[in-house]
């Protein structure tokens, strides 16, 4: 799997649609002066692979994610951020999401499903395009592909993937410290999910 | 199951040990099971000595010392398990510039499969990067990437193009 | 008792306003009171708005918002009440250069009364300090203090006289 | 009250004798590479004062701020800090610790005990000269100007005096993000502490 692009709206300081891409490997630096909206992009990943404590995303509560106005502006009535993910390794024969054929040697990822693919036009055969919005009302959208699936289905793909919630992936600001502070028993969980 | 989290143990155990030595330059770094008559069920511990330093417990270290060992158990665990991407904000913080500069050369050579993102003020971890996505704030309270060039002012750019740059 | 604490939080207010403005180049920080019938037993809750965003709690700010948020509280404190020493440990790590440039200003400003010992890897608040305490371990595991010329090795001395330049 | 110089010898990293002396006011940088003591150099000061938490000084118990040896150098079996404040604005007159007669508007500072005073020959109007031991096998001595005293006596000169056990003097390594979580009756305690 590898990071192809996220497309922000609503998410946080993020008022207007942002698009960042991404080559794949490398290291890319994300620069700014205090509080111009850096840490707020890594929650918006964060978000978009289905973290569910509003207190992981430095807010009360969930609705704290969506764009809460400035003085000049009002606030927005929806968050949405879109991650596009590649597998190079595959390659998937059209497969609908109900009936999975898996080819020998390939993982879930492999059965992603075709169907309604956002503008950009990611590669069909090897693109998993997922979505997830929040709406003001309480109301919760997610989606694979441009189908409708359900918050469990996201955070399915990445299980085991290296971006589980017990995995290191992202690591937030101050959380570094933590990670020497934990207990025997929580370093072992860390290193059981990589086994 | 007990075999395979045995088996990660060790493969992550040795990565810890060469990555420690990588970034303090030298020393020793390594896990230790509380328990070893018991594995099924055994906790982690971990012991460290920068380089001429006594080995104690990872606690004992100073500020900087701490989040440099703290890179080294996340950088081998990634040696063993890559993960497609990992964000690092702001690790480096607490660094002083040899070790930030230490900290950049080990990503880049860990970067091969993985795509970092590293959110930061220092300018060596700026340096080691392929790629710079600028945040402003414009107009106040509204985000806004940019491209941006080392020692230049950023260039707002019709989005988003540019970020590939 | 109760006449003294609100004296006291209505001066140190009146100071964290001003210090706030003065780190952040504008913007409103403040404290209430939670409970404003009963003076005597309220607690304090603090908001904040950097110039041009919403007021909202100070623990929706960004890392170094927060940092620089807690400084200009500490300043308002000592302006009510001076400490004869205050040590700031790395209080600048997460500070942008801007900021960290503000913050150093400040602090000199306030350093009439106030012995400030400020430990930092930050250029910006070394440039502005008087005397500069170089820390060095030649032999590992042993700390030893030195004489520090900005832009120039540190000078091993024969303790302690240099430390008064 | 000025800080006029601190002498540390055996305290965590500082195995050998060393001198730290200060103008009183103005800024002093403390730099150094990570590792170096720095923050042990803070922690000298906080034990001087009277610091109790061995928890705060980031040890597991009190005895782990003596110093434990290096690969090359044995333990030993004393920690000591002296601290030297000046108080320029009193004019004492020579008393002893138990009758004291305060002259008109000083504060209990003015009642330093004249007696034994160490080495630098510090301005015995002015000076209070404070030290703390702790040995090894567990026991602890407190000194004012010389003279055996307990660790009570030492916390006091300190209370009201904005280096107290409430104040903000020392902010500590990391200690900064926890001023604006505190909660509402912490943060009024901070208050009250300086009213
Ligand atoms: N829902 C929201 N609507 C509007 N603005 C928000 C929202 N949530 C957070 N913010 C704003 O985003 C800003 C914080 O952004 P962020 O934490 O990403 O900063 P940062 O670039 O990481 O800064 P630092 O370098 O200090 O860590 C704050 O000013 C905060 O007010
Ligand atoms: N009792 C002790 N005996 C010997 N060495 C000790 C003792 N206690 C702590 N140390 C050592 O002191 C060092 C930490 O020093 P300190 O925390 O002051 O570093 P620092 O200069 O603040 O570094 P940083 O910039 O990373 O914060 C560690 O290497 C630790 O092993
Ligand atoms: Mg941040
Ligand atoms: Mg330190």
């Amino acid at each position: 799997l590898k990071l192809k692009k996220i497309e922000i709206q609503g998410f946080k300081s993020f008022a207007d649609r942002t698009e960042m891409r991404f080559h794949g490997s490398g290291v890319a630096a994300v620069v700014g002066p205090n509080g111009c909206g850096k840490s707020n992009l890594s929650d918006a990943i964060s978000w978009a692979l289905g973290e569910q404590s509003a207190k992981s995303l430095r807010g009360a509560r969930m609705e704290d994610v969506i764009f809460a106005g400035t003085r000049d502006r009002k606030p927005l009535g929806m968050a949405s951020v879109t991650m596009t993910l590649t597998d190079p390794r595959i390659e998937p024969s059209p497969l609908s999401m109900e009936v999975i054929e898996l080819p020998p040697g390939a993982d879930i990822i492999a059965a992603a499903p075709t169907g309604n693919i956002p503008s950009d036009k990611p590669d069909r055969k090897r693109d998993i395009v997922i979505t997830r919005r929040l709406f003001r009302s309480g109301e919760s959208e997610y989606l694979i592909d441009g189908k409708a699936a359900r918050l469990r289905d996201i955070q399915d793909i990445f299980m085991g993937s290296g971006l589980g919630p017990e995995s290191y992936a992202i690591i937030e600001q101050g959380r570094i410290g933590q990670i020497l502070s934990s207990r025997p028993h929580d370093r072992r969980a860390v290193i059981e999910e990589a086994a | 199951s007990r075999k395979r989290f045995q088996e990660a143990f060790e493969h992550i155990n040795i990565n810890f040990r060469e990555m420690f030595k990588t970034l303090f330059g030298g020393g020793t770094g390594e896990m230790r099971l509380t328990d070893e008559s018991n594995v099924g069920e055994s906790g982690i511990e971990m012991v460290a000595s920068p380089p001429g330093k006594r080995l104690q417990n990872v606690l004992l270290l100073s500020g900087g010392e701490k989040s440099l060992t703290a890179m080294a158990l996340l950088m081998a665990i990634f040696k063993y398990q890559p993960s497609p991407f990992c964000i690092l904000d702001e690790v480096d913080a607490p660094l002083d510039e040899a070790n930030t500069a230490r900290l950049a050369k080990l990503l880049k050579e860990m970067a091969g499969d993985t795509q970092f993102i590293v959110i930061t003020h220092a300018k060596r971890t700026m340096e080691a990067a392929g790629t710079m996505y600028g945040v402003t704030m414009e107009e106040p309270g509204v985000s806004k990437l940019v491209s941006v060039k080392f020692n230049a002012a950023p260039i707002p750019v019709s989005e988003p193009k540019a970020m590939a740059a």
